[in-house]
């Protein structure tokens, strides 16, 4: 494949999607948010509203920086604290209709993007492992 | 530059020196951790030992997981563990004199690799960043 083509191509079948995510819903506490980033081991997931809508993205840090207290960290706050106070709502997104280029160009600043559809409906995760995977097999070619 | 040139370049000036790398000593607790990677942001930095000897990698998750009791997190045990009983001592390196293939092939599944030098010295690490936006550059020619 060209250099051209490569850049072209659809990134459906690169998608992870939807349910294989792990993800928090607006409402949850930071406390549940914080037992589902220990127990799935991702650093950052996305944080989506019942309609399976993307309202942001939440991560480790949101969580212990919103409770670094003056001389304490005070993690008796962590169950009063919701999910939508802290999150980043500033999320970095493609249309399930973008090309592999729009991916790479956002993934230099960003460890994974967020796919939606036309109805806005999340539809998975674009990580860069999954691109540095095909931008490997395309210049070992 | 053909592909061949590209995968055996030196990384040497791709890296982010060891000055500029957040990192925590081994003998430090979980709690001193917390706060460093809070603050700096970082989800993941190395563990170093006073020679400057790379020891370990630890996250966020790992000091977590490490107080996630049966009933609550047991956040006042915090400044009793070490990073030394939680940290990931597996970590993936690159000697200064790699080419950049092989730090390629590495990032398909580590976010960053840690750099050592013939001594052992770590000198500094190689990001997934760089290494995208040297791929991009390198794609886009
Ligand atoms: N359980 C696991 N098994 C094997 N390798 C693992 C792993 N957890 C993490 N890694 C490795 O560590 C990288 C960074 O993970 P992190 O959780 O910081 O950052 C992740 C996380 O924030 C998010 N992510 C990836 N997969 C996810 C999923 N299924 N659900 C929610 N978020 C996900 O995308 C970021 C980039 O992911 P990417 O795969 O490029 O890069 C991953 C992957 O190479
Ligand atoms: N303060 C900041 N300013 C701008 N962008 C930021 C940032 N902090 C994080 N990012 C962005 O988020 C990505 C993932 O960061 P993370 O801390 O999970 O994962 C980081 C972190 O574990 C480690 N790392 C990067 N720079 C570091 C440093 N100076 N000291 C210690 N660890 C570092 O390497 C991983 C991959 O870094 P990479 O640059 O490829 O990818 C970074 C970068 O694109």
């Amino acid at each position: 494949t060209s250099s051209r083509e490569f850049l072209e191509a659809p990134i459906a079948d690169l998608i992870i999607p939807s349910d294989k995510v792990a993800h928090v819903q607006l409402g949850n506490s930071a406390e549940h948010a914080l037992l589902v980033l220990t127990k799935t081991g991702y650093s950052s997931i996305p944080v989506l509203d019942m309609d399976y809508r993307l309202q942001g993205l939440l991560s480790m840090r949101m969580i212990t920086e919103s409770i670094l207290g003056l001389d304490h960290i005070e993690f008796e706050k962590l169950d009063t604290i919701k999910v939508n106070d802290i999150m980043d709502a500033d999320v970095a997104m493609l249309n399930i209709n973008d090309k592999f280029q729009k991916a790479l160009d956002l993934v230099i600043n960003h460890a994974f993007l967020c796919v939606v559809d036309d109805d806005s409906t999340f539809v998975g995760i674009m990580t860069r492992r999954v691109i540095l995977k095909q931008l490997k097999k395309h210049i070992y070619q």
